[in-house]
């Protein structure tokens, strides 16, 4: 089974076109295992991504080196998994 | 005794416990709902279709579907809710009465059987179906990319490890030819209603071009109308609008289909949230947001029965 522990979804904020285009740039490489959740499309709409632990450095020094401003949407994605799990649990006791 | 009364609605479920559902529902109210199986799954699940029906013979339609992304655990959890509020209005909310009265209502609240499997069993972020890609050691196409509609053009991708690939060809994945083959048999579906999350936004055709719909007037006072009743119950706010100018070019699209085949309203909704917890919405809102959802669903159903064509 996938776990998710440490990875985070980032939420992007490109400032213009050439920012979308740098993020969407990322999506190329199949190694950060990015999953966008929100694809990269215009400067209006903010861009959501999963990122796995171990691209989660890289990632983020990318952005910050290219002045691409972004939060953090989701600190830790496996503490969500697991709250479900155990409601879905409950739920069935 | 499990009975639809006792089913928890405020929570997630597993393929079998919506299963299960399905076929209790048939079961306690055969005079109102059957189910019927338009299919198979690619790894031979059956494809069940909930067909809520006060007689008459191939009348008028509506369809409604919620999970063809797997991961969008909401959906599926709003679709029992319609379900259930469908079977709890009849003779009692004369506005869903009339429209019974008229059309029938078919749903299909597991529309991707595999893929939403693989999300309770190995991998929660699960999006696409789960079909073997020959050449390639990823899996899975994207069900919403996939409909002989744009196919092909940009706004998917040829790459079988994208989350956005479209498939070897039009309908290759049998979820959606399923549906394809239903809609071509039935021929009286008179509005399709495709439901999604993420990012609280109400669409219609087009999203594989920016071509205006012949009807993207009326489609766009619907939505309109659609999302003000939505946000009526707990302010919830949506933007609506066609796909290509609301979020991006997005190609093979289920409702681009629909639209280019008669279907004249063909909607597709993003539910909650806009981004705090994304496809790992919180199961406390589950009810709150089927119940939103329910309205602006009415307002569509409602116009559809208004307005015959």
């Amino acid at each position: 089974t996938e776990t998710f522990v440490g990875h985070q979804v980032l939420r992007i904020f490109a400032a213009d076109e050439f920012q979308v285009e740098q993020v969407k740039g990322l999506e190329d490489l199949e190694h950060l295992q990015l999953d966008f959740w929100r694809e990269p499309i215009h400067p209006e709409a903010s861009i959501d991504v999963r990122v796995p632990f171990h691209s989660l450095q890289a990632v983020k020094v990318f952005l910050e080196s290219n002045s691409i401003r972004y939060g953090i949407m989701i600190e830790d994605v496996q503490s969500l998994v697991d709250e479900e799990k155990l409601s879905m649990s409950h739920n069935s006791r | 005794a499990r009975s639809i009364a006792t089913f928890n609605y405020a929570s997630y479920h597993n393929l079998d416990e919506i299963y299960d559902f399905i076929d209790l529902l048939a079961a306690e109210k055969p005079e109102l709902v059957s189910k019927i199986q338009i299919g198979e799954s690619y790894e031979g699940r059956p494809i069940k279709v909930l067909k809520f029906s006060t007689g008459g013979t191939n009348r008028p339609a509506i369809w409604i579907d919620t999970g063809i992304h797997s991961r969008e655990w909401v959906t599926q959890a709003s679709g029992a809710y319609f379900a259930k509020k469908i079977i709890d209005s009849y003779g009692q909310d004369p506005s869903l009465t009339s429209i019974l009265d008229n059309f029938d209502i078919f749903l299909e609240i597991v529309t991707n059987p595999d893929g939403f499997a693989f999300t309770h069993s190995k991998n929660r972020m699960w999006r696409k179906t789960r079909s073997k890609n020959s050449g390639s050691l990823c899996i899975g196409v994207d069900p919403n990319r996939n409909w002989d509609a744009g196919f092909g053009v940009a706004g998917s991708s040829g790459n079988p490890c994208s989350e956005t690939y479209r498939g070897p060809y039009a309908n290759s994945e049998p979820e959606v030819k399923a549906i394809v083959d239903f809609v071509k048999s039935h021929g009286n579906i008179k509005a399709f209603v495709s439901i999604h999350s993420y990012s609280q936004l109400l669409l219609y055709p087009f999203g594989y071009t920016s071509k205006k719909a012949a009807d993207q007037a009326e489609l766009d006072a619907v939505a309109k109308s659609a999302v003000e009743a939505l946000a009526s119950l707990h302010g919830t706010k949506y933007k609506y609008g066609s796909i290509i100018t609301t979020i991006y070019q997005a190609s093979g699209g289920t409702i681009d289909w629909t639209y280019e085949q008669g279907i004249k309203y063909s909607f597709t909704f993003e539910l909650r949230d806009t981004g705090r917890y994304g496809f790992l919405l919180p199961a406390s809102q589950i009810i709150p947001t089927a119940e939103e959802t329910w309205l602006g669903l009415m307002v569509i159903m409602e116009h559809t029965r208004d307005h015959p064509y």
